[in-house]
Formats: structure tokens, C-alpha cells, sequence
């Protein structure tokens, strides 16, 4: 299973629609500072992840729809996809390709989908489970995170362990 | 699950020091089972008469983990006296030695090398190099090693004071740097 | 002693917008006083009937200091929405803020930035260039362009796995970038 | 009044006798991760600030001292040294070079002077507050701490300017 594209729209400064293709490898993220590099983290974090708003530098849920600028009004929803390629049946799910979605509107909830099913979090965050993509996101490092793992508690150091068992 | 924990652990324990014997050269590094933290813990007798910790709620509390790690000729021990850069490498290895424990399908690293100097960036990169085939990596940086070691690069930027970010894909110039090409053939 | 805050205010307020405007081209910034932190204060009604707060001491709890920045085309306000290389930069900015309003004969400014990009590093070196003669600063840096800024340079090694640091001092070569040149010329 | 030169011994990884000598301008530090950089800083706040070890990131006073290692025994004491050009007379004191050293014995006490002549901490802290190198030490910025000064809380800030004041 690896990860085929990411689409965000109205996701903090990704006012208009952008997709991302990955292969296997190594892909590499350059831009100047405040060019939007981060968000891209934050809109993975927000799609796959069950932290609370702090996990993507947003005090509360709506944070994180486009705020709009002096040339342009704020985004009404946001939605970002994430992509899979399951050929390998990794993931028990009768398809080949796995599209998981999150969209918000400006003051409503969240809808999730997969495949285009409507489903409610949890069913996102279980599939997500088999993966290998845990529940705490231990794979995904966040700017200036590098340095909090060492500053953990030993207990925290074992649940770490625990969830790779 | 105290099984499943053994084993992972024992892997863990074994990847991390592999990763700290590569980025720490002449150094070594282990993960050690501590008692538990403190904490919430009561010292109860037990019927044999011997001390036991257990929680307030009559468990077992598990060990946690330590990590110890003695870069080459300086003293052992705690975490606190290392460096900023020495720092980000520990944290590194631990990161790669639970990523070899449990496989995931993909990795985000945001500017994890930061702190480091040159040497240890080469160190790092080929770290990831090792990986590159089993898994996706997806790494922002600003440091220009890092960027001549991707498979593809994407350029994030704002079209002046827009606001709106814009992300242009493109392949690296054929030429992936020569430290990567020196380890393919070890590899 | 309300009096000369005031007027330390006011100075540290207008280099930071001077700073701000330098670091952020197009964008602008600036101090604010604001309401007290309401932790430990108590809403009292005074002799006039107007609320007022005050410290459970009975003292008036004095203003704190807020931090507004606006970069060119994008949301105002809130800190939190700034990414790490731009807060790195507002901090910059409030530091030389103080720095100029109350001189010290010596600044160390120990791997500051880390996390800026290479346009914004030489934002910062010009920052720092435009203070060079009225005071001394010790710069401790991995990033080429910030070594090229040296009036002098030092080394610090330890020897293979000694574990004991020593130091060399160096000139650095004629050549101090031309970006320093450039700025020079204009100063 | 300018910083002419530091003198570390015994201090951290500075076992052997270091000395740095200063001119005005800008003093640019590089070398390897773990070389000594941040103890050189160490050493500035352990002569010149009232931070608790902490500051130094030490846990006990002790732990500055030069731990040794197989090859070499570890320090007796440890001694740091920072000497001032007061040509200009900004400190109020009849010299025109004013030494500040702090010397640590193992297992004893610090003892401070100024010039030569035994003093108390508070003397030291008084002579540097003339200066301008303020209590806090906000001229001294540690490494990954410039982001902190954003992360203050309002008051806090307050007082960094009430100090400039
Ligand atoms: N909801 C939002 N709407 C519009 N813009 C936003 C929103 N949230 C954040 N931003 C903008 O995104 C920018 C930060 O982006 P990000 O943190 O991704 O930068 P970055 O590329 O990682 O930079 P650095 O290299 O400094 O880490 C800020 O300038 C901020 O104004
Ligand atoms: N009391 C001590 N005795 C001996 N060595 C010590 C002592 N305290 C710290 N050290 C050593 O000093 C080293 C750290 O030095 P320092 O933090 O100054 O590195 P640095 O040059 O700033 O590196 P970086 O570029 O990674 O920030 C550690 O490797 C540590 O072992
Ligand atoms: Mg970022
Ligand atoms: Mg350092």
C-alpha cells in the first residue's frame, strides 16, 4: 500500500485546489518561509489523525478554512483527499485504489468519506489502523517535533513501542 | 500483549543500535526497560513480605523506556548533556528503529535536520537512503544536501503577497548527488 | 517609573515597526498594550461605580505587551498562524527592538536562524550588519552565508573522540560576501 | 565598555585552558555538532547571570564541572573568566580593564572577583546591571530559545522592556 496523491481546497492557504502525485521514494519539499510547506503537514494530520486542533497550530476547528485577504473572500468549506494505492490488498477493502476524504463547511461539522461512502471518523481512523499508520502518527514529525521524543517520559517511550506492536 | 511488547521491543532495541552505531561513529546507544515512573505508584508489601510498586488502582505499572546513548570519548548517560545536533540524531534513530519495528505506508519529516551540521546531514540522508525502497518519504527542508537527495522535488510558493499557495512539481537534475551514488554501491 | 515605561515603550515600539517593515517587505507590525492577564485579578466596583480590576493585593495590575503582525497579503493577528521561519523573524525584530532601546555591550545569539530560508537569512545578516559597529556580537552558526558576515572568525573542534573542545581563531577570508558590500554602499 | 577576551578551564568539554579574545564587530562561532558551541555560552550565563543550573542546562551547580572520560580524569575545579575594556570609564569602577572571574571547586562553592579582589555574587550582578547586560540576560539568546519570546505570555514581555527601561 503507498500513498498516490493528495488533493486540498479552502484547507488554510491553499485557497485553490492543489493535488500532489507521490511514488515510492523520496520526495523532497522546498519553498520560502510562510509559502505553505507546514499546512501541507497540518492538512494530513487533519485528514488521518485523531488529534484535537493543536495538532495542526489551530486553536479551534475552523482555523483551519482559507481566512480570505483583502483580495479575496474566505473559503465557505475545505476538503482534503488522500489517495492509496492498494493493489496489494494490504488494506482489507475490495478495491484497488483508496480515496479518503474529510470536508468541512464554514460553521457546520465534518462530513468523512471513503470511496465516496459517507462514514463516520472512527471507520476512517480503524482503516487507517491496519495500515500501520497509528493512531498516534509516529510517523509524521512535525516542524520542530524532532526534539520531543527525547523529552518524553520513559512511560511515553513504551506506548510508543506498544503501538508499533 | 506483554509478549508482543517483548518482541517489538527486542526489535526496536536492535534497530536503534544499528541507527546510532551509523550516526554515531565509534559511539553506541541502547534502550533499557526502567521501572516505573513514580508517579501515582504505591509501595505496597506483598505476601511474600516483598516490596511491590503497583497503582493506586491495584495494577502492575509497566517500565517505561530509557534511552542511553555515549557518543565516542565523552561521558555516558544522560540525554541532557548532549547537543542540539547530537539531540536531533538520537531522536532520528529512535524515529528509523520504530519505523523498521512497524512498517507505515508512508513518513512525513519537517525540516528534522535542522540542527544538524554537514557531516550529519550525509549521516541522516543516508539513513533515509537505506530506506528509500520500502517506503514513501515525504521531507521539507531547506538544506540543499537534502534536496539532492529526492527522487522528485516540489516547489511550494506564494504568487507575490497572494496569500494562496501554489505547489509545482519537477524531477531533480539527473545528477542525484554523488554521496547517494557512493552508497548505492555499498548497499 | 510608569513614566520612563512609557517612553521605553515608545522606542522599542517604533524599532520594532522599523524591524518588522525591514524583514517583512510589504508587510507591517506592531506593540500593542493591552489588557492585563485576568489570572489572579479580581473585578472590584470603585468609589465612581465603574468596574475595576485589580490584583488581589489591591494593586492595579499593569498592561502587558502584544505582538501584531501583518506579512504582505496575508490574515492579521494571531501569532500562532505564522510559520516557523516567520516567527523566528518577529522574534528577530522584538530583539533588536530592545536591544537598540537599551544597548548591551554584548549580544550572543546562539543558532537564531535555524529555521529561515536564504532570502531571510540575509534579511537577518543585514539586521545584524546595520548594528555592527555600535556593538559586539558572538554568532554561533552552521549556515554558510552567516559565516561569510564574520569579522572574525572561530573554529571550535575537539579532537577524534577526546571529548575535550578547543579553539582556533581565524580571519576570515578577504572576501566578505558581496551582499555586505552591496549593503555598505547603502548605509 | 566592550568584551576583550573569555578564559574557560575546567568548564563542561573546556578541560584545558581556552581563551577567546574579542574585537567590536560581529564574532562568528562554527564547528561540528557536540564540538563545545552552546558550552561557550554556558559558560557567559554561569559567570554573569543569576539563571539556576537550568540555565546552563545543568541539573546541580556540579554538573559544569569536566566530567573526564577513560582517557582523562575529571576536573578538580573549573574557572571562568571574562575581562572588560572600560577605556570609556561606563562602569563606575577606577580601572580601565575590569576582570570578572568565577571559580568553582568539586564538591565546594563558588567564589566571585572582581580585579582580583574576592566579592560576592550581588556585587558581580550590580556591576553588570550598569552595563546594560540586564538581569534576565535578554542580550544572551540560547539555541531553539528565540522562538520562546513568542510564545510569552503578554506580561512577560512587560518586563523584558521594563528592564530596557
Ligand atoms: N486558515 C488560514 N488561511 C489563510 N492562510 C493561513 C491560514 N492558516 C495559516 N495560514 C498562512 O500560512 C502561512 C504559514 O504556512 P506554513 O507554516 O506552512 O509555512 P512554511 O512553508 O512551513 O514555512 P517555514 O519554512 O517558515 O516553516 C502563514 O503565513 C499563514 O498566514
Ligand atoms: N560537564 C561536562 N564534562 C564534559 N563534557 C561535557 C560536559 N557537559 C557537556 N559536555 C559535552 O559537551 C557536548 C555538547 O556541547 P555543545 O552543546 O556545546 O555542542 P555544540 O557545539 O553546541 O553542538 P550543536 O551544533 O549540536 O549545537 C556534549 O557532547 C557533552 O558530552
Ligand atoms: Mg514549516
Ligand atoms: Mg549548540
Amino acid at each position: 500500500m503507498h500513498l498516490k496523491r493528495i488533493t486540498m481546497k479552502g484547507f488554510k492557504s491553499f485557497a485553490d485546489r492543489v493535488e500532489m502525485t507521490f511514488e515510492p521514494g523520496v520526495a523532497v519539499v522546498v519553498g520560502p518561509n510562510g509559502s505553505g510547506k507546514s499546512n501541507i503537514v497540518d492538512a494530513i494530520m487533519w485528514l488521518m489523525s485523531s488529534a484535537p486542533p493543536s495538532g495542526m497550530r489551530a486553536e479551534t476547528g475552523q482555523d483551519v478554512l482559507y481566512l480570505g485577504s483583502a483580495a479575496r473572500p474566505a473559503a465557505g468549506y475545505c476538503e482534503v483527499e488522500a489517495v492509496f494505492d492498494n493493489e496489494d490488498q494490504s488494506v482489507d477493502i475490495p478495491y484497488t485504489e483508496v480515496s479518503i476524504k474529510r470536508r468541512l463547511e464554514r460553521g457546520g461539522d465534518s462530513t468523512y468519506s471513503i470511496n465516496g461512502n459517507v462514514v463516520r471518523r472512527l471507520d476512517v481512523l480503524e482503516l487507517l489502523a491496519d495500515t500501520g499508520i497509528g493512531k498516534d502518527m509516529h510517523s509524521i514529525i512535525g516542524q520542530g517535533k524532532i526534539d520531543r521524543l527525547l523529552a518524553a517520559k520513559p512511560h511515553d517511550r513504551r506506548s510508543a513501542i506498544e503501538e508499533a506492536a | 500483549l506483554i509478549a508482543r511488547f517483548d518482541e517489538t521491543f527486542a526489535k526496536v532495541k536492535d534497530h536503534f543500535e544499528a541507527g546510532i552505531a551509523a550516526l554515531f561513529p565509534g559511539g553506541h546507544g541502547t534502550l533499557k526497560l526502567v521501572a516505573p515512573d513514580m508517579l501515582g505508584v504505591e509501595q505496597v508489601v506483598g505476601e511474600d513480605g516483598a516490596e511491590q510498586v503497583q497503582l493506586a488502582d491495584g495494577e502492575q505499572p509497566d517500565p517505561g523506556v530509557e534511552i542511553v546513548v555515549k557518543p565516542a570519548g565523552k561521558p555516558a548517560g544522560r540525554l541532557n548533556l548532549l547537543s542540539g545536533g547530537e539531540k536531533s540524531l538520537v531522536a532520528l534513530a529512535f524515529l528509523f528503529a520504530l519505523f523498521l519495528a512497524r512498517p507505515s505506508p508512508f513518513y512525513v519529516l519537517d525540516e528534522v535536520e535542522a540542527a544538524l551540521d554537514d557531516a550529519n546531514i550525509v549521516r541522516f540522508l543516508t539513513l533515509l537512503n537505506a530506506h528509500r525502497g520500502s517506503a514513501q518519504f515525504l521531507v521539507i527542508t531547506h538544506q540543499v544536501r537534502t534536496m539532492e537527495a529526492a527522487d522528485v522535488l516540489y516547489g511550494v510558493t506564494m504568487a507575490q503577497n497572494s496569500g494562496v499557495s501554489t505547489v509545482v512539481a519537477r524531477r531533480p537534475s539527473g545528477k542525484r548527488s554523488a554521496i547517494f551514488a557512493q552508497y548505492q554501491q555499498k548497499a
